[in-house]
């Protein structure tokens, strides 16, 4: 089945490496792409494309625990990098949208076998936050605030080895609440009746982690070498990586779907047909 | 005498904490302006002020070498933080040519015995870029061009133990070609006939270590703890803070007030009398 998974956040904030990370693939030929774009970027060729956020994506087929999985990432390069990212959300909120459409469009035909393995919309979005330690920019709520209701959120903390234990506390509260008075929801991951007691509060404990703070592997690798340390990507103690992997893979993937199909795709076209 | 040191980056991006890491003294009261900040940063009071950078200056005394230094920081709050950056270089801009005019009327005054000690011009500006590891943004490119014919350009990578060495190593290359392509000079420290060939390899170290990979340490001290390991912001095997500070303050201050006096005000001072 298809799970489909939108990366948005400025260029540089470890994007590609998180997604190689998170499914242990290196789906983004790294050192090709930073090539390309190192050794062409010149004023001249970011004036043409200024204020433009193109739309990426990439397909691949994922194993996860004996299951075959057409993964897509979708990125918008170009997203907060120009002087003026007024409106550099659009683009984004239009591909949600057509792809929301193409499954209103694909319900109304007479044959629909295939619908399930043709669901093209948009079961979550990672949104890298800039790890400054401070609060989150007017971009960040503008997008976030746009996007919650579409497609299922989880902001992330981007490259957080780069705060301590305490920045790290301090930052996400500040997040928090910030998104509380924006009035910005983000995914959680639900709790069943059947659930046992250790299973709620774990489920809880995933919940309150966000936004999570990542770290993601040096090309090919779980981790990143310094002349002071090593950072592991999988050591809980490190960052939330495998925290995030647990909601977006391991346990809830199923439920990002489902909220998809029966609460924000079901959203959308109730209010597109009454308009 | 009096040393004016402009600090221009995105918030967060560890201004205040390098200028007290520099001179080592808590000359911003980091805590407080960190609650302040967070506690009242909303949507609202950022629609408000948006699209306003503002000027800032914070002035102390300075005790160097057992000499006494009047130091002035000033910083553009606002700078890289809007949705909308387009002319967020223009309020920094006029601050510069304001205080080249202060001089210029200083200097056509009939008692000059205090100019010296009343010289406000812009000795130096270190420009904070963003450690994305790949390259520089448009608005990096678009301040800096704006600036370096003005007061002397100083270019570091922030936060650079984000980055492996590898990684700072290709930033660096990357930062260095595209300043090169944008006719965009930085501050060279000079050598003199009189100076010896170690002298000389030293200073020109200095100049090809440009954009400096900063450190700054925890409030309070000098380094960095993680579980992963410390980083200690004095140590060449870890950032390039020793290198900056050689060129800002111990070996260099003298020289940066020099051109400031002898070129790029005099540039100003022709080109004004002239239009
Ligand atoms: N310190 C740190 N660096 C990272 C992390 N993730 C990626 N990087 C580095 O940041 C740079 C940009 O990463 P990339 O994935 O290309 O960013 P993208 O532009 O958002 O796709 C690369 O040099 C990565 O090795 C992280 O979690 N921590
Ligand atoms: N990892 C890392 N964090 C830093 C560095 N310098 C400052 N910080 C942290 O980044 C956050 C913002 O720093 P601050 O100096 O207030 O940034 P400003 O907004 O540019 O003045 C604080 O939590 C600092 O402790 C650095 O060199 N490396």
């Amino acid at each position: 089945f298809n799970f489909n998974l939108l990366c948005v956040g400025q260029s540089g904030l470890g994007k590609s490496t998180l997604i190689n990370t998170l499914f242990n693939k290196d789906i983004y030929d790294l050192h090709q792409s930073e090539i390309g774009e190192d050794d062409f970027v010149s004023n001249e060729e970011e004036e043409e494309d200024n204020d433009r956020v193109k739309i990426d994506t990439i397909s691949t087929t994922i194993e996860e625990n004996g299951v075959e999985l057409n993964l897509t990432v979708i990125e918008a390069p170009g997203f907060g990098d120009f002087i003026d990212n007024t409106n550099s959300w659009e683009p984004i909120i239009d591909e949600i949208n057509s792809r929301f459409d193409q499954y209103l469009d694909s319900e109304n035909k007479i044959d629909r076998s295939n619908i399930i393995h043709e669901d093209n919309r948009i079961h979550a979005c990672l949104y890298f936050i800039e790890p400054t330690g401070h609060n989150l920019k007017a971009l960040d709520l503008k997008f976030m605030e746009m996007i919650h209701t579409k497609c299922n959120l989880i902001p992330i903390i981007s490259k957080s080895d780069i705060l301590d234990d305490n920045e790290i506390f301090e930052f996400k509260n500040v997040i928090k609440q910030q998104l509380l008075e924006n009035n910005i929801e983000y995914f959680k991951p639900p709790t069943y009746a059947v659930d046992d007691s250790e299973s709620i509060a774990m489920t809880e404990q995933l919940y309150d982690l966000i936004p999570y703070a990542i770290v993601g592997g040096e090309q090919g690798t779980r981790s990143r070498s310094y002349p002071w340390g090593i950072i592991e990507v999988d050591n809980p103690q490190h960052c939330d990586f495998v925290f995030l992997r647990d909601v977006l893979i391991k346990n809830f993937m199923e439920e990002l779907r489902e909220k998809t199909n029966t609460v924000l795709y079901e959203n959308y076209r109730s209010n597109k047909l009454k308009s």
